[in-house]
Parts: structure tokens; sequence; C-alpha cells
């Protein structure tokens, strides 16, 4: 079954 | 100082309602522009992005950069004291414990006010980066609602797949599958019940329903949904407020299979 992918890996500290 | 009067409690009451089960501890950021606020959820699947802009207020005054640490389990108890119509004014000092609120009828003569005690919240903030997304589509809120919620009945999960033949909402469970297909549609009495796709490529992905069904805690907010989406990176999905505010929810897609 499919991952769930995680917001801090595609937005990093600005 | 900050002074931020809200024609109607009822917005801050249903933006706090949509978000409140996602995160709960958040820093109001308060500065001449607006209102705003960034959190992601505990497992960092999901980030919610919240603009209330100085014109939703009137009159809205902030002197200096203010950061209102909330618990939104506290701040949702005292909201509840508001009457959906009440005039909601928001105030602060410049390094504030406390954030007060008042909520005056504008019926009667009642005035209530709150001070709630303000948290220290050490929170990352992320910044997101600008995309031309793949495909963009409008539609009403209250439909992505339903298809959310039907799909979830099957299936944890959804696939999102856009091209030009419309967008295709599909789930597989253990009792079956099932679909939602919606084509463009251009309602000239009802804009509000307007599809709109616009599509530069193909795009296929797929997300937690749960989450999904969660962000539909805003439908009330506006009347239509914006789903923006690209291969390989987080959803957004967008309720536009009035004065160009807006709740914004961004959610990490499932990888690999």
């Amino acid at each position: 079954t499919a991952g769930q992918g995680s917001i801090t890996s595609f937005f990093g500290a600005p | 100082m900050l002074e931020a009067r809200l024609e109607q409690a009822n917005l801050l009451k249903k933006v706090v309602d949509a978000i409140k089960d996602l995160v709960q501890d958040c820093n109001f950021d308060c500065n001449d522009s607006g209102i705003a606020l960034q959190a992601m959820d505990n497992s960092h699947v999901a980030l919610v992005s919240m603009m209330l802009k100085s014109e939703s207020f009137s009159p809205f005054r902030c002197d200096r950069n203010i950061a209102l640490g909330i618990n939104l389990t506290s701040l949702t108890k005292v909201l509840r004291a508001a009457q959906n119509e009440d005039i909601l004014t928001l105030k602060a000092e410049d390094a504030p414990d406390v954030v007060n609120l008042v909520f005056e009828s504008a019926e009667s003569d009642r005035i209530s006010e709150y001070d709630i005690k303000l948290m220290d919240i050490d929170q990352e903030h992320l910044g997101i980066p600008e995309t031309e997304y793949a495909a963009t589509i409008s539609m009403p809120s209250a439909e992505f609602q339903r298809i959310c919620r039907d799909l979830m009945a099957l299936s944890e999960s959804v696939s999102i797949e856009c091209s030009k033949e419309g967008v295709k909402f599909a789930c597989q469970g253990d009792i079956g599958s099932g679909s939602v297909t919606l084509r463009s549609h251009t309602n000239v009495d009802k804009p509000e019940m307007n599809v709109e796709i616009d599509l530069t490529e193909p795009v296929s992905l797929t997300f937690s329903l749960k989450y999904l069904v969660g962000f539909c805690k805003a439908s009330s907010l506006s009347g239509q949904v914006k789903l923006c989406l690209s291969n390989e990176v987080p959803l957004l999905v967008e309720y536009a407020l009035a004065n160009n505010s807006y709740l914004r929810f961004y959610l990490a897609p499932k990888i690999g299979d």
C-alpha cells in the first residue's frame, strides 16, 4: 500500500 | 498594541472550528497587514495557512509584530460565548500575557469580555514555495465535501486524476470501488455551482481521505473551494474569504505503491 508523505519533505525552512 | 474588530464573530468561530481538530496550539501572527496563522498537524502530513487581512477588520490597528500563542480548545470555549452576529473585537498589548476578546450584541446592550492566557509556542515556520500548479479545480465546497464523505465510506484514500476529460475522484476498498467524475460546468444563475478546471498537464495523486474530510469542515466559510494539484507536491485546498483573506490547507500526497 502507498505510504504517507510528509509536508516537511516538500516545504522547508524559509 | 493590537485592536481588531470583526463585524461578525461568525467568521472567527467558523475558522477556528475548521482547524481545531487538525492543530491544537498555534501562533496568531499579527502585523499591520492582518492576522496570519501557519501550523502543521502532529504527524506533519497537513499544514494550515490562514490569512485574515487587515481589510477584513474595521477598524484594524497593529503597530508592531505580535505573536499570540493560543490553545485552540481554549479559544473554542470562549468563542462559544459569542453569538454568530456579535461584533467581535480582539485586543492585545505589545508584549501580552493575555488576549482580550469582546463580544457586542448589535441588538441589545450586552457586552461580554473574556481574556485567554497566552502560551509561548515555539513553532517552526515553513516556507511555502510559489507553485505553478498543473491543475486547478474550482468547485462547490459542498460538492467536494460530499465526494470526500461518500468515498471515505469505502476507503481511506482517494486518487484525484485530472485530465482534459475532467476530474475523477476514485477509491478502492474492501467492499468494492467507487468514483465520481466532474466536468467543467457553468451555471449562469448560480455561479457558486460552477465547476472550473484549468489544466496545463494531466495529474494523478493519492491522498488520505481522513484529512480531506477534516478540511471540509471549512465548507461553510465559502461556497466554492479551489483544489490545486501538481504531480508529487502537496495538494492545496483553498477556501477564499472576503477581502482577499483565505483559509488554506496543504496535504502531502501518498507516495509509492
